[in-house]
């Protein structure tokens, strides 16, 4: 039997900058 | 509170790879490639508590603190606060309208596969911020 590999799934708020509200003070 | 998520410099370059496999917050399931702006919109939208600002480019440079990395200064959301960040030149940005975008696309091809515009100042990037409490 071949075990299925596992397809890694990333979520979209990864993929874009996440500005922390400090740097926009 | 959320956690906040690492800056683009630190974060894992495999969700760029052509073929990745992302997860919008509606749960529905799209390739990194097959992303648009309505996407992000759509997801900051039912997430609750993230907010997508708009980021433009304002200024492109090599870092002088990191050698081999980009230098981007954007003016972000309505307040227009100046942040800058260090990327490699392969890191893509989502540009509103017109998509994945890099300071090098060619860089960006030959690591990720992934097809790219030129990042250019005056692009306006996604990015996402903590929504204020109401």
């Amino acid at each position: 039997n071949v075990e299925p590999r596992s397809v890694p799934v990333f979520p979209w708020h990864s993929l874009v900058p996440f500005l922390e509200p400090s740097h926009l003070g | 509170p959320p956690s906040l998520a690492p800056a683009p410099a630190s974060s894992n370059p495999s969700h760029f790879m052509k073929g990745a496999i992302i997860q919008l917050a509606t749960g529905e399931l799209k390739r990194v490639e097959d992303l648009q702006t309505h996407d992000f919109m759509r997801s900051a939208e039912v997430s609750g508590g993230l907010k997508i600002d708009s980021s433009m480019v304002v200024d492109v440079r090599a870092s002088q603190q990191r050698p081999g990395l980009v230098s981007l200064q954007f003016t972000v959301g309505e307040q227009q606060s100046k942040v800058t960040i260090d990327v490699p030149p392969e890191h893509p940005f989502f540009v509103f309208g017109q998509g994945w975008s890099s300071c090098s696309p060619e860089r960006t091809a030959q690591l990720y596969g992934l097809a790219c515009h030129h990042l250019q100042v005056g692009d306006v990037c996604v990015s996402i911020t903590l929504q204020p409490p109401p």
